[in-house]
C-alpha cells in the first residue's frame, strides 16, 4: 500500500522542508520509490534538491491549474535513485487566488496524485507555512500528517492548532487524515528546553506518536546550498544518521 | 521624531518575534517609550510578553475592524516600564477575509497608529510570516523594515522577495518604506555558514545595512515560556547583551 504523508506545521522554520527532503531521500536510499511534491511557492524543497525553480517549465502550478494535464511531463528524476520530484516555483503563489474560484479547488492535488499513485511506495508533500488553499490541497490529498517541531515554547500551541485544522478537514473533505508523527527537530542536548518539550509532546500525544529526534547539525543547514540531500552532501554526519533512523521508524509504523 | 519599524521576513522561524519583543524591551529599558504591535494571529509576541491572547477582550482585531474605536482601550502596559503592547489573538486570522472587502483595507494600522503616535518614540510591529493583508497593513503603516535573518541558505532569497514586495508598496501605498536593517540571528560561531552568509548579506546590501548580530542562546528560546523578554528572564545572558547592542545601534542609525 502506498503511503501519502504531508509534512506540516503552522510554526515557521520548524524543519518541514529539511525533513521532507531528507526523509524522502533516506526512504529512496532504502529502496523505496518516493515522490516528493513541493507545495510551497518559496520552492525551498525544489532548491534543496538542486533544481532551479525558474528553470522548470512545468511545475505543480501548471498541473494544479490544468495548463499541463500530464503529471509525467512534470515529474523530475533527482540525483537520488528512486526519488522523484514535482517542483514548485514562485508563480505558485498565484494559485491561491486563481484556484479560489474553481469547483473542486481543494481536490486538485488528490486528482493529480491519482495519476501517479501506483508507481510510488511513498508520496511526501512539503507544505507552505501559511495556511491557504495550497496547504489545504495537501491535507486533502494525503492520509497522514507528520509534524516536525522545534523543541521550543511555541511548538506545542502550533501542533494544537494544526490538530484543530485536521478535525475540520475530517468533517467532510478527508475523514481519514490523522497526525501519524511528531518529529522533534533541531534538538540540542545542551538545551534543557529540549528535554522539557519532548516530555510535553509525549505526555500530550503519547510516546507512540513522537518519532526519533533529529539533532541540530550544521551540515543539515549547509546541504541546501549544494542542492543535495544530507545523504549525498555529508553521508557520515549526525544529520544523515538521524534521518536514516527516522526513515526506518516511518517504514515500520 | 518617532520611528515606526516593521519586523518582517518571508522565511519562517527567522527570529522576527524574538527580535520584535527583545529589541522593544531593550529600547524601553534605555528610556525610550515603545509600543509593540502584534500583527500575527499566532500571537507569539503577545504570549512572549506574558499576556494570554484569549484573555484579552480587545486586541488589534477589534481595532482593525472598528468594533473598538479607541486605541487607548486596547493598549496594555507590560512588565517592562515604557513598553506598551497592542496584543493579537487567534481570531485576528479572520481579519484577512473580513478586511478584504473594505475600502482602505491596507490603511487600517496606519489610521490606528495615528491615534497614538505622539506618545511613543518607537512603534515596533511584529509581522506574521505569511504575506497577506495583515502584513501589508504593517508595511503601509511603517517607515522602516528590519529583517531578522538566520544565517542559512534560504535567507538571501527571502530578503530579495521582501525587497520586491517593498518596491511594489513604494509604487503607491507607501513611497517612504525602505529596509533599514538586516539583523543576522541565531548566529553560531562554530558554523562556517554563519560567516559565509553574513559576507553575502554585506556584499549584497552593504555593510551599513547589516546590523549587529544576535548569537544563538538557549535563554532566548526559554524566555517566552516565562512570559518575559530576555532582559527580565536572563539579564546577564548573551541574548540580553546582544539585543542591548542592537538597540543602541538602532538608536544611533
Ligand atoms: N536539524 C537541523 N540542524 C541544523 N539546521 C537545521 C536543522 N533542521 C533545519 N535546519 C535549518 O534551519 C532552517 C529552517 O529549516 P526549514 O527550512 O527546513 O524549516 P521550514 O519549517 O521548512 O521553514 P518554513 O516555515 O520557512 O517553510 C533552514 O535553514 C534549515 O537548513
Ligand atoms: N538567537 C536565538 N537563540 C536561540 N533561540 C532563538 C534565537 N532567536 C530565536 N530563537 C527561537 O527560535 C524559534 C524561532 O524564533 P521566532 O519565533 O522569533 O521566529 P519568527 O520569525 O517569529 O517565527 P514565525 O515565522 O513562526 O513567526 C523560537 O522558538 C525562538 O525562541
Ligand atoms: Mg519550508
Ligand atoms: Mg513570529
Amino acid at each position: 500500500t502506498d503511503r501519502r504523508i504531508v509534512i506540516a506545521n503552522r510554526k515557521g522554520g520548524s524543519g518541514k522542508t529539511t525533513t521532507a527532503v531528507n526523509l524522502s531521500a533516506a526512504l529512496a536510499i532504502s529502496a523505496q520509490k518516493v515522490l516528493l511534491v513541493d507545495m510551497d511557492p518559496q520552492a525551498n524543497a525544489t532548491i534543496h534538491l538542486g533544481v532551479k525553480p525558474d528553470s522548470t517549465k512545468s511545475t505543480i502550478y501548471e498541473l494544479a491549474l490544468g495548463m499541463e494535464p500530464n503529471v509525467e511531463n512534470v515529474v523530475i528524476k533527482t540525483r537520488v535513485d528512486r526519488l522523484d520530484l514535482i517542483p514548485a516555483a514562485p508563480r505558485l503563489a498565484g494559485a491561491e487566488l486563481e484556484l479560489a474560484g474553481l469547483a473542486g479547488r481543494e481536490l486538485r492535488l488528490r486528482e493529480i496524485l491519482a495519476g501517479v499513485d501506483k508507481e510510488y511506495d511513498y508520496v511526501i508533500v512539503d507544505c507552505p507555512v501559511s495556511f491557504g488553499l495550497l496547504a489545504l490541497n495537501a491535507l486533502v490529498a494525503c492520509d497522514e500528517v507528520m509534524v516536525p517541531a522545534q523543541t521550543h515554547h511555541f511548538s506545542v500551541v502550533a501542533i494544537e492548532q494544526l490538530s484543530d485544522i485536521i478535525d475540520l478537514v475530517n468533517e467532510d473533505l478527508n475523514p481519514d487524515l490523522r497526525i501519524s508523527g511528531i518529529i522533534p527537530t533541531m534538538c540540542d542536548r545542551r538545551m534543557k528546553l529540549t528535554g522539557t518539550l519532548i516530555e510535553k509532546m509525549e505526555s500530550k500525544y503519547g510516546r507512540n506518536l513522537v518519532r526519533p529526534r533529529i539533532r541540530l547539525d550544521a551540515k543539515l543547514a549547509e546541504a541546501p546550498s549544494r542542492g543535495k540531500p544530507i545523504q549525498l552532501y555529508a553521508p557520515k554526519s549526525n544529520g544523515a544518521y538521524d534521518y536514516t533512523v527516522l526513515a526506518d521508524d516511518v517504514r515500520v509504523m
